[in-house]
């Protein structure tokens, strides 16, 4: 998937398998990400667990959990708010759109979630102040999340090394044979531009974020992901001139980029 | 590195002192020391090297030995809870703690907020 730190990074990774998102006093994160075809390095998300941690007289500890075709606008408990504490109602689930869209409000630490669901997978979003995002507890594993420190090396995908090989849907649906299930369509490098441009008009990293998801999938839902977690920067980042992001972040090293596969 | 505001909360947590005190009291400046306690622990990262926070974490220590307080135990003092509502507007009576910006910020600038965002494949 495609990751916007709280430093605004920005990366591809691979990261296969369970990882956490966000882990400290507050607040735990984590997101399952599946390949998105068989055998694929380019991964996408199929589940997503948030925990709110017990907080005073403001709430019990909550589980939120959401998995492919399974987005719940509840707790896993069935219950909408923080429980029964004195300040329950700071923390609350509000569905925007059945089975697609919800929001979580956790004002005690003055944090906003999104979670929608984009086609097959699932997409997180999340506003919270600094102090919550530095607040690790010591011995701890020193705030080693991926919203934090980005991806590590070794996960991360080169774009640029990607588009220059020739690894588009096209040829790849071309060089599998008619053994492996066909894709939905497959793109170019030009009509997957063209694609995202129907609803991405500014070329920034997701505008490029949906060519790559168009030319390792086919699946044109991942155009809307792009379209809404830009949406969703709109909503929640504080810095109106920091929406768009030109330069991806690069920290691979030599002998560590990514390859065809 | 917000250890005044951890400060500040303590001395208004206790400001009849702890001299004197009965049974009910002294499990009230423990609750105090143990909330004071917390606070500390979570500016840890941003506060390391100032001379504040490590008085202050000294102090509690000594205080907490003084006084005979657990550090386990709760950190806020017990409340009457009202009846749960059925709706879910929120509570006019919500305790402050609970908004962050209200609580956190009442004298100082608002937060600085971050943003981060997984998407696609």
């Amino acid at each position: 998937p495609h990751l916007r730190t709280f430093l605004d990074s920005f990366q591809t990774c691979k990261v296969p398998g369970a990882w956490p998102l966000i882990d400290n006093s507050y607040l735990n994160v984590q997101v399952t990400n599946t390949p998105v075809r068989p055998g694929s390095m380019a991964t996408a998300t199929s589940k997503l667990t948030i925990i709110f941690k017990s907080f005073q007289e403001c709430v019990e500890q909550k589980v939120y959990q959401a998995e492919m075709d399974e987005l719940p606008a509840a707790f896993a408990d069935g219950s909408k708010n923080g429980g029964d504490k004195h300040g329950a109602n700071s923390l609350k689930i509000t569905e925007k759109v059945s089975g697609q869209h919800i929001e979580i409000q956790a004002k005690y630490i003055g944090t906003t979630i999104v979670v929608r669901q984009v086609g097959r997978y699932l997409t997180f979003a999340v506003r919270m102040p600094e102090e919550v995002v530095e607040a690790v507890e010591d011995g701890d594993n020193q705030g080693l999340y991926l919203c934090l420190r980005g991806c590590p090396v070794n996960q991360q995908i080169d774009f640029q090394a990607f588009h220059s090989t020739t690894q588009t849907t096209e040829n790849w649906a071309r060089r599998k044979g008619p053994s492996v299930p066909s894709l939905p369509e497959a793109f170019t490098y030009e009509s997957a531009m063209a694609k995202c441009r129907e609803k991405l008009p500014v070329e920034d990293l997701y505008f490029q974020s949906c060519v790559f998801d168009l030319l390792t999938t086919g699946d044109v839902n991942f155009t809307l992901a792009a379209y809404y977690a830009f949406e969703d920067v709109k909503m929640l980042h504080s810095s109106k001139d920091k929406l768009h992001l030109y330069e991806r972040t690069q920290a691979l090293e030599p002998g560590n980029m990514a390859t065809s596969e | 590195c917000r250890i005044m505001k951890c400060n500040s909360e303590f001395l208004a947590a206790t400001s009849s002192g702890p001299h004197h005190l009965g049974i009910e009291e002294a499990s009230e400046f423990c609750t105090a020391l143990r909330a004071y306690a917390h606070c500390t622990h979570h500016t840890a990262r941003t506060c390391r090297g100032d001379l504040f926070y490590h008085s202050a974490v000294h102090g509690i220590d000594d205080l907490m030995a003084q006084h005979n307080c657990s550090k386990e135990g709760p950190t806020s003092p017990p409340r009457v809870r009202p009846p749960p509502r059925a709706d879910s507007q929120e509570r006019s009576d919500s305790p402050e703690i609970c908004h962050y910006e209200r609580s956190f910020h009442k004298h100082s600038p608002p937060p600085n907020y971050t943003h981060c965002g997984l998407f696609g494949d």
